[in-house]
C-alpha cells in the first residue's frame, strides 16, 4: 500500500505460493472461503496443492512461533463470471476467528455503495518508499461515483483521488476495499491491477463485489 | 546419510498383487514406516519389492515386481508400493552389474540364450542368489565396460550387448531440464541424491505433494525451481544441493509442450514472447543480461529457450505470470499483470436475452468446453435443480438453463467431478442490454461479519 499506515484488517489474507512467498491479497468472507482476483492465478484449472492462505499476522514474514498466524492450505479455486476477474478460494479447513482473524460482510446484491462512503484498502504489497515495509498497511479512501470516475464499467468502482500518493500497489492485488456501512465493514471492492501505484490525483479502481454476490453465494452453497 | 529407501522407487496409493493361485511366498512383518520395510527387504536376497500399509503398520515383502509375470497393481489408499530400482529401471548405472530388468534381446534383435542353458553357447556362468542370472535377461556378470549383454541363440554369434543405455544418457535434457523425468539419482560429483519426500539430512520445502507437476519422484534429479540444470539435495550432510550431470539433447533448444504468444499470455506465461517491458504499475524492467540494480542467475546464455531478450517480461521459472527484475533498487521483482490473458473460454455457440432465464436452446457445454450433466442425473453431482422441482424451468436433457435466475446467464452442472456448476458457452445476444444493476436496498442488516476491535488498531499505530 502506498501511503497509509500500519493497521488492523483482520479479514485481509496473504496468499502464498508453493515457495511460501506472498504474491497477492484476499478477503475472508466465510470461515471456508476467500475472495481474490483472477489475475493472481495462472489458470482456473490450477492444482492448488501447495498454495496457502495466511491470516492473523501483521507481518509479511511472521516468526515461526507467531501464535496467531494461521496458514491454511487452499483446496479449490473457482473462477467467477468472465468479466468479473474474481476467484473464490476454498480453504482446506475452516479459519479460526479471533481478534486477529474476522469475516468481512458481503454487500447486498446489486447494492451501489453511495459516493462519499468511508473505505479502507489493506495489504502487504509494495509501499513505494512510503514506509512500514513488510507490515500490513491500511489506507483510508472515499468512494467516488461511477459518473464522476470516467471510463469505468458498471462492474467496477472507484475511490476519490488524494493529493498525496495513496493506493494499492504490487502485491496488494486481490485484497479488499472495505467500506463502513451500518456499523459493519463490507467488502465493496476487490483490488485489481492497474497502471501506476497510488498516483496522486488519480482515482483507485476496483471490481464491484455487489454485482457478483449471487455467484459468490451460489459457489459457497454448492461447494 | 543415505536412506535404505534410496534403492527403491515408490508409488503412493498402489498395491502389488500376485494374480496366480500358485502359492507364492509373501512375508508380512510389522513396521512403522517405509524406511523400516526397506531395511527388511534389502537384507533379503530374494526380496524385490514391498507393500507398506500404513493403516495396518506392516509390510509385505515380495519376491516379484510389477514387471514379473502374473502380477497386477491395484489402487489402495492405505498402501505404498516400493520396488527395487534395479528391477524397475530400463537404464543402468555404472557398468550395469546391478541391472535386473527384463530385456532379453540384443541390440541387433537376436533373442538371448537362457543363462542356465549351455546350448548353443557353452559358458561358465551359473546362477547364484545374488548375480541375477535368471531366464534369458540381459545381465553383466563380468563387469563388461559396454553394459548388460547376453549369449545369443544364434550359433555364429556367441554374445552381444543389449543396447541398454546408461541412465545419464537414456533421457537427455532440453533447455534447463525442467521437464526432465529420467532416472539419474546422483550428482555430478557422484554424491547420492536425497529423496524428495524425506527431510533428512537436508530440510527443504520441495515436498512432492506440494509440487505435483514437478515430478519429484524418489531421489531422482529434477529441476523444480528453474535452475540452470536438474539438481538434487545430496545425502552428504555437508553439501546441501548439487547439479546432476545429464546429457543435453542435441535437438534445437525448445520448450516442450509450450505454445508461444506475443499479444497475450496463456497459463503461467512461460511461452510469452511479447515486448511488454514494464511491471503492472509501470516500473521499467531491468535487462536480463544486466546485473544492476539486481544480481541474478537468469542469464540469457544459460536459459536459451526462455526468450530472455532485452528487458521484456518473461517467466523463466514457472511463476504465476510473466515478471521481471525491476529498475528500482528497492524492488527486486514484480509481475507484469497488465499483459492480457489469452481468451481461455471456448467460442460461444448461441446467445441469450436478459439473464437467459427464457433460454431454451440446445447448447450443452460450459465456457471451458466441459459437457453438462443431465438435470435428471445425480452423478457426478447431486442436482438441487431438477425437472420435478422446477417444472417451469424447461430442464431438458443436459441443456444449459437458468432455473435460479442467475444474473450471469445460463449454466449447468458439469461432468467434471471437480466443478459442480459453471456458466455455458453462450453469450448475451447482440444489442441486448443487460438490465442495470443499480438498486438501493432500503434496509441493510448484517450478522456477525465485518466487526473488529479498533483498540488493537490504535495499539499497532
Amino acid at each position: 500500500i502506498v501511503g497509509g499506515i500500519p493497521g488492523n484488517s483482520p479479514w485481509t489474507i496473504s496468499l502464498r505460493n508453493r515457495d511460501g512467498i506472498h504474491f497477492c491479497g484476499g478477503s475472508l468472507v466465510d470461515v471456508n472461503w476467500i475472495i481474490s482476483t483472477r489475475q493472481c492465478f495462472t489458470s482456473c484449472d490450477l492444482d492448488p496443492q501447495g498454495y496457502e492462505a495466511w491470516m492473523g499476522t501483521l507481518f509479511i514474514k511472521p516468526q515461526a512461533n507467531d501464535p496467531q498466524k494461521q496458514a491454511i492450505p487452499i483446496s479449490k479455486i473457482f473462477c467467477g463470471p468472465a468479466e468479473s476477474y474474481l476467484v473464490m478460494l476454498k480453504l482446506a479447513r475452516p479459519a479460526e476467528l479471533n481478534s486477529r482473524v474476522a469475516l468481512i460482510c458481503l454487500p447486498p446484491e446489486k447494492y451501489i455503495v453511495p459516493e462519499g462512503t468511508s473505505c479502507e484498502i489493506a495489504g502487504w504489497g509494495d509501499t513505494r518508499g512510503t514506509g512500514y515495509e513488510n507490515q500490513l498497511k491500511v489506507a483510508k479512501l472515499t468512494v467516488l461515483s461511477n459518473k464522476d470516475c470516467k471510463r469505468v464499467k458498471e462492474n467496477e468502482m472507484c475511490t476519490q483521488p488524494l493529493h498525496a500518493p495513496t493506493g494499492a500497489c504490487e502485491g496488494d492485488y486481490g485484497g479488499p476495499l472495505a467500506c463502513f456501512t451500518h456499523d459493519c465493514w463490507v467488502l465493496e471492492g476487490v483490488i485489481i491491477p492497474s497502471r501506476g501505484c497510488g498516483k496522486a490525483n488519480q482515482p483507485g479502481m476496483y471490481i464491484r463485489v455487489s454485482m457478483y454476490v449471487d455467484w459468490i453465494q451460489k459457489v459457497m452453497k454448492m461447494n | 546419510q543415505s536412506s535404505p529407501l534410496n534403492k527403491y522407487q515408490c508409488s503412493k496409493g498402489v498395491q502389488l498383487m500376485y494374480r496366480s493361485h500358485e502359492v507364492h511366498t509373501v512375508r508380512t512383518q510389522a513396521a512403522t514406516n517405509r524406511v523400516d520395510c526397506a531395511s527388511l527387504c534389502s537384507a533379503l536376497s530374494d526380496c524385490r519389492a514391498f507393500n507398506f500399509n500404513w493403516q495396518a503398520q506392516s509390510c509385505q515383502l515380495l519376491a516379484w515386481t510389477e514387471h514379473s509375470a502374473n502380477t497386477d497393481t491395484q489402487q489402495n489408499a492405505y498402501n505404498n508400493l516400493c520396488q527395487k530400482k534395479d528391477y524397475i529401471r530400463n537404464c543402468f548405472v555404472g557398468k550395469g552389474e546391478n541391472y535386473r530388468g527384463t530385456k532379453s534381446v540384443t541390440k541387433s534383435g537376436i533373442t538371448c540364450q537362457h543363462w542356465k542353458s549351455k546350448f548353443p553357447q557353452d559358458h561358465r556362468h551359473s546362477m547364484t542368489p545374488t548375480n541375477g542370472l535368471e531366464e534369458n535377461y540381459c545381465r553383466n556378470p563380468d563387469g563388461d565396460e559396454i553394459g548388460p549383454w547376453c549369449y545369443t541363440i544364434k550359433e555364429n554369434i556367441r554374445h552381444e550387448d543389449c543396447g541398454i543405455k546408461k541412465c545419464d544418457v537414456d533421457v537427455c535434457v532440453t533447455c534447463n531440464g525442467e521437464d526432465y523425468r529420467g532416472f539419474v539419482d546422483y550428482t555430478k560429483s557422484g554424491r547420492e541424491c536425497q529423496r524428495w519426500d524425506l527431510q533428512s539430512p537436508h530440510k527443504h520445502h520441495y515436498q512432492p505433494e506440494k509440487y505435483p507437476d514437478k515430478g519429484l519422484n524418489d531421489n531422482y534429479c529434477r529441476n523444480p525451481d528453474g535452475s540452470v540444470h536438474p539438481w538434487c539435495y545430496t545425502t552428504d550432510p555437508n553439501v546441501e544441493r548439487e547439479h546432476c550431470n545429464i546429457q543435453k539433447c542435441t535437438e534445437k533448444h525448445r520448450l516442450r509442450n509450450v505454445e508461444f504468444t506475443t499479444k497475450c499470455f496463456k497459463k503461467h506465461g512461460v511461452g510469452y514472447r511479447g515486448t511488454v517491458n514494464t511491471t503492472t504499475s509501470g516500473i521499467p524492467c531491468q535487462r536480463w543480461d544486466s546485473q544492476t540494480p539486481h544480481n541474478h542467475n537468469f542469464l540469457p546464455e544459460n536459459y536459451e529457450c526462455k526468450g530472455l531478450e532485452e528487458n521484456y517480461c518473461r517467466n523463466p521459472d514457472g511463476s504465476e505470470a510473466p515478471w521481471c527484475f525491476t529498475t528500482l533498487p528497492a524492488m527486486r521483482v514484480a509481475f507484469c499483470l497488465q499483459i492480457k490473458r489469452c481468451p481461455e473460454d471456448i467460442e460461444a455457440e448461441d446467445c441469450y436475452h436478459g439473464n437467459g432465464k427464457s433460454y431454451n436452446g440446445k447448447v450443452a457445454k460450459t465456457r471451458k468446453g466441459i459437457t453438462c450433466q443431465k438435470w435428471t442425473d445425480e452423478t457426478p453431482h447431486k442436482s438441487e435443480f431438477n425437472p420435478k422441482a422446477y417444472p417451469e424451468a424447461d430442464l431438458q436433457e443436459n441443456y444449459c438453463r437458468n432455473p435460479d435466475g442467475d444474473s450471469h446467464g445460463p449454466w449447468c452442472y458439469t461432468m467434471d467431478p471437480n466443478t459442480k456448476f459453471d456458466y455455458c458457452a453462450i453469450k448475451p445476444c447482440a444489442g441486448d442490454l443487460k438490465p442495470s444493476i443499480i438498486e438501493n436496498p432500503e434496509k441493510i442488516e448484517f450478522d456477525e461479519c465485518g466487526k473488529r476491535s479498533d483498540r488493537m488498531d490504535n495499539r499497532a499505530r
